[in-house]
């Protein structure tokens, strides 16, 4: 992903 | 969400569950590798630090905290409590050769060079490899409990099934992770010989033993 973000996986 | 990673949260759950019954219900850690258990909780303990530092959803958060109370209760189950039945014997593979490789690949190869994206980084590189020191015990014994192939099954497919969760999401969201994939492909293929005799052998009713 791009820089700074989040990651929303486990 | 999609249906490859719910499928794939529940089967990581599912392992976690298994292995946490096996123990509590026979009182014994025999056959686990405690060393790949250490391993497992620095995965969470390194990743899960956004806990406090951003919030997804309320699964995410849910999920997280099952993982991190379930990873150090198998520890304080193994070395504590169930101690006497630890198999310190036939667990020797040398983590360090694990942990230190993933320490330097992570600061070399990360997203952005901050300290929580570099542990975040680090988990993802150290899950992908925790499971061999439980794969060389398994060899070293020359088997495995069903119920311990049980858990190795479950645990290996959950990331099996994130391999399809990511290529939804490449096309369907147009987003990706490369770290993540390539570390989630080096951990899927680490699984696959065991799978085999995983399907030609547990699902058959016989015991997991590998050739003499």
């Amino acid at each position: 992903p791009e820089t700074g973000e989040e990651h929303d996986e486990l | 969400m999609n249906i490859f990673r719910l499928l794939g949260d529940l089967s990581h759950l599912l392992a976690v569950i298994i292995l946490l019954l096996k123990i509590w219900k026979t009182r014994s850690c025999a056959g686990i590798s405690g060393r790949s258990q250490i391993l497992f909780a620095a995965v969470y303990t390194a990743r899960y630090l956004d806990l406090v530092t951003s919030y997804i959803s309320a699964y995410n958060t849910v999920m997280k905290i099952v993982f991190l109370v379930a990873s150090y209760g198998t520890l304080y189950l193994m070395f504590l409590k169930f101690k006497a039945t630890y198999d310190h014997n036939h667990d020797t593979f040398r983590i360090e050769f694990l942990v230190l490789p993933c320490v330097i690949l992570a600061l070399l190869i990360n997203h952005d060079f901050s300290a929580l994206e570099i542990l975040w980084t680090f988990s993802i590189y150290l899950e992908s490899v925790a499971i061999l020191p439980q794969l060389f015990m398994v060899s070293k014994t020359g088997e495995a409990e069903s119920i311990t192939s049980h858990y190795l099954f479950a645990l290996g497919t959950y990331r099996g099934l994130y391999l399809f969760n990511w290529i939804y999401r490449y096309y369907a969201e147009d987003h990706y992770d490369l770290i993540a994939i390539i570390a989630g492909i080096v951990q899927t293929v680490l699984y696959c010989d065991f799978f085999y005799l995983y399907i030609t052998k547990v699902l058959k009713g016989k015991k997991l033993q590998l050739p003499a």
